[in-house]
């Protein structure tokens, strides 16, 4: 049997926004360790690997290891009837076709639950190497929020290149092109305007900007976005889930023929 | 031109 009782509900809300627009259902693999999801979107050009640890819950009660499959789409609509601020447990038996959410408002003046049904979803699991990243760019969310949409109205690729300059962002359309440039800024007065750039060898891969801009639905999750990239391989875009776990994307590189 | 890969073709089966 699973019990799980998560205190920041509201996590669980942000995670599922992020993601439940490249991925329709998807399985929760549950086991000691806590929640993990990986899925790829329908075109199978994005992955995503979410990690919540098990020490992310104020409870954690998992007997065996069991696979929840489910629509996010009525994942969403069950937490959207939660409150941010609500207090989310999970239940579920080892063999149930349904999982069970408890919303408690933080003054315990009201409890709902809802039971959502489970369905057998065929996954692929893929195998994610360890890599050593030529470069790695963590920068405030809402900045690489803003570049992705202000690029995305010109342009539908962006090349994305990290040399000792920094890190620049160009596209190039119908209306003409567009340059970013981010610079590493470890000296800005607020922790959560820092970017901080770790530059092994110069890099420039070409990505599809509308996976990219999507990937920024996870912006209210955590402050800071992480970029990790290496030649030729796919780009790492991940957020932190405060110390809890994370949310990562995968992105292939669109590559010479 | 790029052609845009496929994620599989990067992440083997685990």
């Amino acid at each position: 049997m699973l019990e799980a009782r998560l205190v920041q509900g509201g996590m669980l809300k942000k995670v599922v926004d992020a993601v439940k627009d490249l991925v329709t259902e998807a399985n929760i693999d549950v086991s000691s360790s806590g929640f993990q999801l990986q899925a790829m979107d329908t075109s199978h050009v994005s992955l995503i690997a979410m990690h919540l640890r098990s020490d992310a819950f104020e409870h954690f009660r998992c007997d065996r290891a069991m696979s929840m499959g489910m629509s996010l789409a009525n994942l969403a609509k069950v937490l959207k009837c939660a409150g941010n601020d609500d207090i989310v447990t999970l239940k579920a038996n080892d063999d149930g076709d349904t999982v069970t959410f408890m919303f408690e408002s933080p003054k315990e003046d009201r409890v709902s639950d809802f039971e959502l049904k489970l369905m057998d979803i065929d996954s692929e699991h893929l195998g994610i190497p360890d890599t050593d990243y030529c470069a790695t760019v963590t920068m405030p969310s809402g900045e690489y929020a803003r570049i992705c949409k202000d690029l995305s109205s010109i342009g539908d690729t962006v090349v994305i290149s990290a040399t000792k300059d920094g890190v620049k962002f160009t596209t190039s359309g119908d209306v003409g092109t567009a340059n970013v440039t981010v610079r590493q800024n470890t000296t800005a007065d607020k922790k959560e305007d820092q970017t901080i750039i770790d530059l092994k060898e110069p890099v420039a891969l070409t990505f599809a900007l509308r996976y990219l801009t999507s990937f920024a639905k996870a912006t209210p999750l955590a402050t800071h976005v992480t970029l990790s990239m290496t030649r030729e391989l796919p780009v790492m875009v991940e957020y932190a889930i405060q110390d809890m776990g994370f949310l990562r994307f995968y992105l292939a590189p669109k590559i010479e023929d | 031109g790029k052609g845009q890969r496929n994620i599989m073709s990067f992440f083997g089966k685990g």
